[in-house]
C-alpha cells in the first residue's frame, strides 16, 4: 500500500467540481464521480457522465428529493449505462422530470457495484489499487468548514448519523503540527505523529473547503466514514481459477 | 481567512464588515432590514459556533466564513443533506424500504 495516494494527479480520472444548486443529489454526484473515475482509470478515457439520469431515471424519479447511492448503481445498471453530460445535462432544480435515458448513446457502463467492509486499511488498499470510492458521512461540521483535516469524535460527529454522499480521491499524511493546544497550552499533547487524512470530493461548488474538496481523518471512522463504501466495477470479471475448499 | 489566521490586528473587523465582506464574496443581498439584521444573527451565531468548532478538532482544521455561514444549521441540512436516521440507511430525504406493506 503506497504511504499516499490521490487520484485528482492523474489526468482524465476525477471531473470538475460538481454544484448540487437546488437540488439534492449529493448521492447521484457522488456515483457520477466514481463511474467518471474508474471509467477514466481502466479505459483511459475522459468521460463526463449525465447525474440528471440518475435523478430522472431512479426507482422514484425524483432524485432532488433525496437518493441513496446504492440506487444510483441500480439506476446505471437498469439504463445499461450512462448518457454524457452533454447529452443529457444537470439541471440543478428540483422538479422532477421524465426519464430519457432511451434517448441517448451510453458513454460509460458498469459491471455492477460493491460494499466495502468497514475497515480504513482495507478501504485505502481498495482506494489506491482500484480506484476511487462513494462513501457517506456526518456532514455536521461541513458548513463552517475552511481547510485542514477534520479529526472528530462521536461526540462533536456521531458516525452513525450520515447525511451526505461525498467521493473518496485519495489519502495522505499531514506533517506534525504544534497544533492549537500548544498554544492555548492545554492538557492535550500536540500530536507528534503526522496526522494520516482522507481526501474527499464534494458537490458544493469550488468556492467552499479547499477547492471543492476536504479532508478527514484517517483512522478514527471520523463522521462515520466507513458506514456505507460502496464503488462500481467496471472491469469484466476476470476468469478466476476455481479453487477448492477442503 | 480562518478565525486562527485571523490578525487580530490592532482593531479587529467589526462583525457588520465582515458580514458585508461576506456579502459581497458570495454574492448575497436581502430583500428587506428584517432580513438583514436575521442574517447577520445567523451569521455572528455560525462565525461563534465556527470559533468553538475550531477549539474541539483534534486535527489541524480550520473553520470559519464559508458560503454556508448565513444559512441556519436547518436550513444547510435541508438543502445540502437530510434528516437523519439513527443507524437506519441514510435519509437523504427518504424512508428506507417501501411506505405500502407488500410492495414488492
Amino acid at each position: 500500500m503506497p504511504p499516499r495516494c490521490d487520484w485528482r494527479k492523474l489526468k482524465g480520472v476525477i471531473s470538475p467540481i460538481k454544484r448540487q444548486e437546488n437540488c439534492n443529489c449529493c448521492w447521484a454526484m457522488a456515483v457520477a464521480g466514481n463511474v467518471e473515475a474508474l471509467w477514466g482509470i481502466r479505459y483511459n478515457r475522459s468521460v463526463q457522465v449525465s447525474v440528471q439520469e440518475l435523478l430522472d431515471c431512479g426507482r422514484c424519479g425524483d432524485g432532488c428529493r433525496g437518493g441513496f447511492v446504492w440506487d444510483a448503481f441500480i439506476t446505471v445498471l437498469n439504463n445499461s449505462g450512462l448518457a454524457s453530460e452533454q447529452d443529457y445535462p444537470f439541471r440543478g432544480n428540483s422538479k422532477p422530470h421524465k426519464c430519457l435515458a432511451k434517448n441517448y448513446k451510453k458513454v460509460a457502463w458498469i459491471q455492477d457495484f460493491i460494499m466495502l467492509e468497514d475497515n480504513e486499511q482495507r478501504i485505502a488498499w481498495y482506494l489506491a489499487t482500484q480506484g476511487p470510492i462513494t462513501v457517506t458521512i456526518n456532514m455536521k461540521l461541513l458548513q463552517q468548514y475552511q481547510k485542514g483535516v477534520i479529526k472528530a469524535t462521536p461526540a462533536t460527529c456521531d458516525p452513525q448519523l450520515v447525511d451526505h454522499s461525498v467521493l473518496l480521491v485519495g489519502f495522505g499524511k499531514r506533517k506534525s503540527v504544534a497544533g492549537r493546544w500548544a498554544e492555548a497550552g492545554s492538557s492535550q499533547p500536540h500530536p507528534r505523529n503526522p496526522i494520516p487524512y482522507w481526501i474527499l470530493k464534494n458537490s458544493w461548488g469550488a468556492e467552499w473547503g479547499e477547492k471543492g474538496y476536504f479532508r478527514l481523518h484517517r483512522g478514527s471512522n471520523t463522521c462515520g466514514i466507513t458506514k456505507y463504501p460502496l464503488t462500481a466495477r467496471v472491469d469484466l470479471p476476470a476468469k478466476k481459477r476455481p479453487v477448492s475448499c477442503p | 481567512g480562518s478565525l486562527r489566521n485571523q490578525d487580530p490586528g490592532p482593531q479587529p473587523l467589526e462583525l457588520k464588515q465582515v458580514f458585508t465582506l461576506f456579502q459581497i464574496q458570495y454574492n448575497r443581498s436581502y430583500s428587506n432590514p428584517e432580513e438583514y439584521a436575521r442574517r447577520l444573527d445567523i451569521f455572528a451565531r455560525n462565525l461563534a459556533q465556527a470559533q468553538q468548532l475550531e477549539a474541539e478538532d483534534l486535527g489541524t482544521a480550520e473553520f470559519g466564513v464559508t458560503p454556508f455561514s448565513d444559512l441556519t444549521e436547518e436550513e444547510f441540512g435541508q438543502l445540502y443533506g437530510h434528516r437523519r436516521m439513527v443507524g437506519e440507511a441514510p435519509s437523504v430525504g427518504r424512508k428506507v424500504g417501501s411506505e405500502e406493506s407488500g410492495e414488492s
